[in-house]
């Protein structure tokens, strides 16, 4: 199967493919994607071989088939359903990303222990209590959970979800959770993004 | 310097050896830190070098040395002003964030378009209006500035602050921003987080 780097690669090539859809090109080359990015030509020929395509020399790929190769190798072309636990601000903030619609990732519910937010919408989905969230989970069956609870009870609530049929879960908290082996877990982690930062200010100060 | 792989893992420690501190700790192990996050605690060992910290054999790190040490490598015992531009749901989880102002990330304005933000406080930020970016950038004498603007937004809005003297961006957008080579952008992905979740569901689904 496909590395790591090469996955996390595709969707930058996707969002390039896609623009050049948009502007009415039908081919477009390793070449042209691979500068826009700052990568080397033999290196995105090499990512967008996993999903299956072909191209054609001279011309490079079919902009059409290269965006459903990659959303059928992403499985963006497939319909996802999560739920949502801890509707705060970064919970508000992901139900409200556009995006994550449109690859086929389908919020159905979310949960949250504060009355002032159960039974109430945001951006179209439904929170209620999290006294309901075992419940709804295996009446949805639903596999995938979103976890932007604060970091003191992630692990708590992970073993709920766990216990009522979750098998991945998109973790956003800065704690590393303990799961059976048949459990993903995908730790998104910004402190990570700030640390790098942090350090290329430092080195440009220095100078 | 150190590797980027070793910067990124910096925040995982720390939050490790924080909890020990509270937990009233004075040392703690490489082999300890490797076992909770699932990691060689030779890899553990080798990162933690790059602080500068040195472990004494059979009892390993002084824990509050050693949180010393990461955060001043990180330089996450400094503080960095920034300002926000984009105030909307990503914009405003991030001013609530106060994981980042323990971190030294100190947001001190935010920016946006929309007149019934511009005049507002969010999490005790002053939001103003898109017209007055540049010469506040200027006045507060700020390098750093966080990106939550729409992507059609991106690249304009981040070559006004680079003429306002902004010197490093971290941009969650999903553009590639084109910057003069002075400028460091620090790009914050969620799609290719979901990436790998979504092929690691595929995986698990085929099984
Ligand atoms: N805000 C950000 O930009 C940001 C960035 C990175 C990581 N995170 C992480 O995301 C998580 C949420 O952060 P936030 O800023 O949205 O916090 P927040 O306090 O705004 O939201 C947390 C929400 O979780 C709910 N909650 C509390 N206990 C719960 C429980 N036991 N079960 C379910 N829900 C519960 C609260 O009612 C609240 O709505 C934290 O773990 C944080 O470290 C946030
Ligand atoms: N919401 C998420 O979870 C999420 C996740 C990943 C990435 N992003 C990215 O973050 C950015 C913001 O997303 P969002 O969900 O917060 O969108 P949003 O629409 O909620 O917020 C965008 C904000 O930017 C402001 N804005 C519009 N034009 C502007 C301009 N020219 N200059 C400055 N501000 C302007 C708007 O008034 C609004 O307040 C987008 O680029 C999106 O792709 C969002």
């Amino acid at each position: 199967p496909a590395s790591l780097p090469t996955v996390k690669r595709l969707p930058s090539y996707l969002h390039i493919v896609e623009a050049a859809l948009r502007e009415g090109k039908e081919y477009i080359s390793g070449t042209v994607i691979a500068d826009e990015l700052e990568l080397e030509p033999i290196q995105v020929r090499k990512d967008l071989a996993v999903t299956g395509i072909v191209g054609t020399p001279r011309r490079g790929f079919p902009v059409r088939e290269l965006i459903e190769c990659i959303n059928s190798f992403l499985r963006w072309n497939q319909q996802t359903d999560a739920v949502l636990v801890g509707a705060g601000n970064l919970g508000t903030a992901l139900l409200g990303y556009g995006e994550f619609r449109k690859h086929g990732l389908n919020i159905v519910a979310a949960f949250d222990p504060d009355k002032k937010k159960a039974g109430t919408h945001m951006n179209g989905v439904q929170v209620h209590s999290l006294h309901q969230m075992q419940d709804r989970v295996q009446a949805l069956g639903v596999r995938l959970a979103i976890l932007t609870v604060p970091g003191e009870h992630a692990q708590v609530v992970s073993d709920l979800l766990i216990q009522a049929g979750i098998q991945a879960i998109w973790n956003f908290t800065n704690v590393k959770l303990k799961v059976p082996p048949h459990v993903i877990v995908q730790k998104e982690d910004l402190s990570s993004g700030y640390a790098v930062l942090s350090v290329k200010v430092g080195i440009q100060n220095a100078q």
